[in-house]
């Protein structure tokens, strides 16, 4: 197969600790990013709609004329939901400019679809989350059909930008909580 | 003198005057953050008690996309509603919240596909989110820029914060250091937000970077047309510049402006908290600025802002230098080696990669950008 996200780090990022592997019928969620169409015609117009120097400067897009623009090709969606169907993969919903899809299936089938992936719970204080710490690959076919994966590999997001600057503060040795202000 | 902080010492500031408030019941704003942090609608009013009444405003967020639990207030959720209500006062507002996800879910993928999947949004989106570009896969970054494609081209303007670790550092193989950009600060396609201080932090004076602003060059997506004339002339005027090594000068610079981000009053949980800093500060100032601008535009029939960048980068060249007031001291941190010591980039006139073209004078932007 194919590892879309080969230079994706798998690793668990500082304080989640890993507890064990979910069973196999555990409902895990997958989005599946297909391949749009239409992305280099998307950057010229974006350029043509944001200059205020451009003849065409705020006539954006509705989301229906969006769709029309990136949706993916018939045969990148007939191939990806062939592909689902044929691991017995039902339930999935699309967004409006079909170029998303996400899908809920029990850990083994996701482990069939996506071979190289083991699904891990990780857990830090109250949050759980369930990820692969190890590279998945897609068919060959499927390649030039589906961006990547999200569900599996990256963790949710820890920068509390907000908390860190103050943690910062309060992490410098030897200087007063109101210093900086000062 | 101030204690710090509040809406009123923002709008003082960046001259927003009682009339500076929303008037259109059409427009709206909106704000995102992805720590599963849930923001009080009491929090909310009390601030407005303690804090708005030199200005109209709304004292209620009126709609939540998503999971709004029955916890605690988080500090990061609170800031980001009460101050892109400060400037962007009496703008509907909404919050898209995650708190509560299904937990093999990536809260900031389900954000962007609420955005491909709802035919209406707020014009103007304030995320405080961030990572390390080179904690991503190329695919990811590739396509999440696409995607920020699909808002511009719909006429959203998406605003994310420039990041807390000035050029932030990481050490590559073979050992050396070098700068460590933040993503999506450094998508060609948002805008990105830095952090100022004030000079005098009890008065309300010119202002001097924030150490912590992030800010530098992208080293996945190259320089965008619309900024290379500004950044090729602080790359070769600049009077002190890290070594070439530390950064990829041909990539996407940013942040594109700043704002105060240094020592806010928040409510949360029903107590007033001070000391609070951070670009996820600033970020909301501005967003909440540009829905008012939208406000306006909207009003004289004008289409909605949209993508900001190039309208923001043509300001100067069109007259209009004093819609920002330049930031030009200051620096900001960045790697502790013998190397650079601590410092990255510093400010300087026009546009740097520490506070960008510098801080709103609302008036004056608006005027710019109503033209």
């Amino acid at each position: 197969g194919v590892a879309p996200e080969r230079d994706q780090p798998c690793r668990p990022p500082p304080g989640w600790v890993p507890a064990g592997r979910v069973s196999p019928e555990h409902d895990v969620q997958l989005t599946l990013a297909l391949r749009q169409q239409g992305t280099a015609r998307l950057a010229r117009l974006v350029r043509a709609v944001s200059d205020p120097r451009s003849p065409r400067y705020g006539r954006f897009l509705s989301l229906e004329q969006l769709r029309d623009l990136v949706q993916p090709s018939p045969a990148t969606l007939m191939t990806v939901l062939k592909w689902l169907q044929g691991h017995g993969v039902e339930s999935c919903s699309s967004v409006a400019t079909l170029d998303f899809l996400q899908c809920h299936m029990p850990a083994s089938t996701a482990e069939r679809l996506l071979p190289g992936a083991e699904f891990h719970r990780y857990l830090k204080d109250q949050r759980s989350v369930v990820r692969s710490p190890l590279p998945y690959t897609i068919p060959k076919d499927l390649a030039e059909h589906v961006d990547f994966v999200g569900g599996l590999h990256r963790f949710p997001a820890e920068r509390n930008v907000v908390s860190r600057a103050w943690a910062k503060e309060q992490a410098e040795p030897g200087q007063p909580h109101g210093q900086r202000a000062a | 003198f101030h204690l710090g902080v509040t809406p009123s010492v923002i709008r003082k500031r960046y001259n927003m005057t009682g009339g500076d408030v929303g008037l259109l019941p059409n427009n709206s704003q909106a704000c995102a953050q992805f720590l599963e942090q849930y923001f009080h609608q009491a929090d909310l009013a009390e601030f407005m008690q303690l804090f708005g009444s030199s200005f109209a405003h709304h004292s209620k967020v009126d709609q939540v996309v998503g999971h709004q639990g029955w916890g605690k207030a988080g500090l990061e959720a609170s800031l980001d509603v009460e101050y892109i209500m400060s400037t962007g006062a009496n703008i509907s507002t909404w919050v898209f919240s995650n708190a509560g996800r299904h937990e093999s879910q990536e809260p900031f993928l389900a954000w962007l596909l609420l955005l491909s999947n709802m035919s209406s949004l707020p014009w103007v989106h304030s995320v405080s989110y961030g990572d390390d570009e080179d904690s991503l896969s190329s695919a990811y970054l590739q396509r999440v820029n696409v995607e920020f494609m699909k808002a511009a081209a719909r006429g959203l303007t998406v605003l994310f914060a420039s990041g807390d670790d000035g050029a932030g550092c990481r050490r590559v193989p073979g050992g050396n250091h070098t700068f460590r950009p933040s993503f999506p600060a450094s998508s060609p396609y948002v805008t990105t937000v830095g952090g100022t201080s004030f000079k005098n932090p009890f008065l309300v004076t010119a202002e001097v970077t924030d150490y912590i602003s992030g800010g530098g060059f992208s080293n996945v997506f190259p320089m965008p047309d619309y900024q290379v004339a500004a950044v090729r002339s602080f790359l070769r005027s600049a009077a002190k510049l890290p070594p070439s090594s530390y950064y990829n000068s041909s990539g996407r610079a940013y942040p594109d402006l700043a704002a105060l981000s240094d020592n806010y009053w928040v409510v949360t949980n029903r107590v007033p908290l001070p000391w609070v800093s951070g670009t996820s500060a600033s970020t909301p100032v501005v967003a909440g600025m540009l829905a008012l601008v939208n406000d306006r535009r909207l009003q004289r029939g004008q289409a909605p802002l949209g993508f900001v960048n190039p309208a923001l980068y043509q300001l100067r060249e069109r007259g209009h230098g004093e819609a920002l007031y330049d930031v030009t001291q200051g620096c900001h941190l960045s790697c502790l080696d013998g190397a650079v010591q601590g410092q990255g980039f510093c400010a300087g006139p026009a546009w740097d990669p520490v506070t960008g073209w510098g801080t709103p004078n609302f008036p004056r932007l608006l005027r710019a950008l109503l033209e």
